[in-house]
């Protein structure tokens, strides 16, 4: 199945807030 | 170690193995882990997402990893 351009741009939106998340996370634990 | 339990690590692997770009369905993941508890899978998937290692896509129910893509 092939995603819409919404689709594809809310996953990618959703990548970019995960990684923001990861990104939180690694600097408290130092 | 990645600081994650053995659930959470094996349920992180299987989101990682799926490549497909809707990523991994709930109901997938649940077969896959045949017999292991559904809240069990739900508690660590919600782990994953807000420790940043996985994210939602088509819906809530969809998960991709954020790691090694």
């Amino acid at each position: 199945t092939s995603l819409t351009e919404e689709q594809k741009r809310k996953i990618e939106e959703n990548r970019q807030k995960a990684l923001a998340r990861r990104a939180e996370r690694l600097a408290v634990q130092q | 170690t990645n600081g994650l339990t053995a659930h959470q690590s094996q349920i992180l692997n299987l989101i990682k193995s799926c490549r497909g770009t809707e990523g991994m369905a709930f109901d997938e993941l649940r077969k896959r882990l045949n017999g292991m508890n559904v809240n069990t899978i739900k508690q660590a998937v919600e782990f994953l997402s807000n420790e940043g290692h996985i994210y939602s896509t088509v819906d809530d129910e969809h998960y991709k990893s954020t790691d090694g893509d």
